[in-house]
């Protein structure tokens, strides 16, 4: 991470992410909810930075074990 | 393993088509685990950069798997301005560069963009009231400038990642390219008892400059909706006024003497007037405080001279002391450059490391990496910006006691890469590789 958090824990227990399967979302209660541009367009950004624009998974790994 | 396919998120306070400000709050914590997989956070502006904190979590196995670590993290600022300058004067810099660079800032949690549009070199601020100082000001009025459009698009594109624009319009000095296109602006220099030819700063004895500025800076104050304008106020080169036989006569009416530090005082106590009137708070370089002028005290005084007249940890020390807010600049000339891992250097400052209360210390609201243009433009601004502008980010946001060299080398070694992938140019700190080098997108 960089920079460095104030506060960190972090445990080798991992969970997987397929893209196809992940979105982010507005809690209920949250004061920010869908329309909210900076959220809303930040979503995208993220999405497309954490996972480039799909097909998932990319020709360069299809075939192989998940 | 447990698949995870939501990242929720809770902001608390709506504000979704505000501005960044320098109080806005960008505290979140993120929690990633078997129940959950959540964002919190004050602001939008926290949630942001809980984004960012979470995009980084996220790895992508040989085999092509994304995955996430069972992760606490509490986090915030540990201050409040952390800022980036760039230069688009001395080169310009096309809107798509200060995009990439906005980009690459919230990838580092930055979050003042300060934009020193105009200097000596040029004018490429389109001015709506004044056209003519682009026209005659820029390098080329058709394509070196930045239109109204360009600098909405700018502000738009920082806001919706959190940074904040702080423009600088640098007078009396460094004004030498608004001299076309606002005749009788500049100082006429001397040569004995003619003139030479050649222009100096500001005129600051006539009325018709007061005049100007207050119609200027209203433009300016609507154009930039940020609460602060950076004033400038540096390296006022006083020969060109010892030379003029009206000034020497003002000097004389108004009880100066030979001391041009005085006038220099007059022009910016009428500038910051000027300013105030619109409501505007303003930043200004440390000259403005060693020259004593009287400023009002939310005022925020930003230290770039190293050594002279002190050291620039003493400086904040007086600068605090005297009860103003700082910005540290100083050690943070990132158009310096040496063969070798010069980001240990900037890693290592520590901003609060001078004598002085805990109430000084409390002063010091952050500071700024700087750009200067004179030898950096599109094709190598990037890289020499990138990693090395993160040493400064995470001095300005992580805990004072993140020092450690190596741990910082491993981790910015890897954001390197991370900032290559994202199609950011960042230079090598050292021999290496990365699994995926710069592509041209």
């Amino acid at each position: 991470l960089w920079p460095w958090p104030q506060d960190i824990q972090i445990s080798d227990q991992r969970y997987f992410i397929l893209p196809k399967n992940f979105h982010f979302h507005y809690h209920a209660g949250s004061a920010a909810q869908p329309g909210c541009s900076v959220l809303d367009e930040a979503f995208q950004r993220y999405r497309h930075l954490l996972f480039g624009a799909g097909p998932w998974p990319s020709s360069h790994y299809r075939g192989k074990q998940h | 393993t447990m698949e995870k396919n939501t990242l929720v998120l809770f902001v608390v306070t709506p504000g979704c088509d505000q501005l960044p400000s320098l109080e806005s709050v960008e505290n979140y914590t993120l929690t990633v685990n078997d129940e959950q997989c959540f964002l919190l956070s004050e602001t939008v502006w926290g949630a942001l950069r809980g984004l960012e904190t979470f995009s980084q979590l996220v790895w992508r196995s040989p085999e092509g798997t994304f995955f996430v670590n069972k992760t606490d993290i509490v986090d915030f600022p540990r201050f409040p301005h952390r800022g980036l300058l760039l230069d688009t004067s001395r080169h310009y810099l096309p809107l798509s560069t200060i995009q990439n660079t906005l980009d690459a800032m919230a990838y580092n949690k930055f979050n003042v963009f300060h934009w020193h549009v105009v200097d000596d070199s040029s004018f490429p601020y389109e001015s709506l009231t004044f056209p003519e100082l682009t026209r005659k000001g820029s390098y080329n009025p058709v394509t070196h400038i930045y239109t109204e459009q360009d600098v909405k698009e700018v502000i738009e594109y920082a806001r919706l990642r959190g940074i904040r624009v702080l423009v600088e319009f640098d007078t009396p000095g460094h004004t030498l390219s608004w001299g076309p296109g606002v005749p009788e602006l500049l100082t006429p220099c001397y040569s004995g008892p003619h003139p030479s030819g050649t222009f100096g700063p500001v005129n600051p004895i006539l009325n018709t400059t007061y005049e100007f500025m207050s119609t200027f800076f209203l433009e300016i104050s609507s154009v930039f909706p940020d609460f602060y304008l950076h004033l400038g106020g540096d390296e006022v080169d006083f020969t060109c006024w010892k030379s003029n036989p009206d000034i020497q006569a003002f000097m004389k009416e108004k009880g100066f003497g030979e001391d041009f530090k005085q006038l220099e005082s007059f022009y910016i106590q009428k500038l910051l007037d000027i300013v105030s009137t619109y409501g505007k708070g303003y930043v200004v370089w440390q000259e403005v405080f060693d020259n004593r002028v009287k400023v009002r005290p939310d005022t925020i005084i930003q230290v770039w001279r190293e050594e002279t007249p002190v050291g620039y940890l003493k400086e904040l020390d007086w600068i605090t002391k005297a009860g103003f807010r700082a910005l540290l600049s100083a050690p943070w000339y990132l158009n310096r450059i040496s063969y070798g891992p010069d980001w240990k250097e900037i890693y290592m400052v520590e901003p609060l490391a001078f004598e002085g209360s805990s109430e000084q210390k409390a002063q010091v609201i952050g500071g700024e990496a700087c750009m200067w243009g004179e030898y950096v433009d599109s094709t190598n601004l990037t890289p020499r910006l990138w990693p090395r502008a993160g040493a400064v980010a995470e001095r300005l946001w992580s805990s004072k006691i993140v020092t450690d060299l190596d741990f910082a080398l491993e981790r910015l070694t890897q954001f390197r890469c991370e900032l290559l992938r994202r199609g950011i140019r960042a230079q090598p700190l050292y021999t290496g590789y990365c699994e995926q080098e710069f592509e041209e997108t």
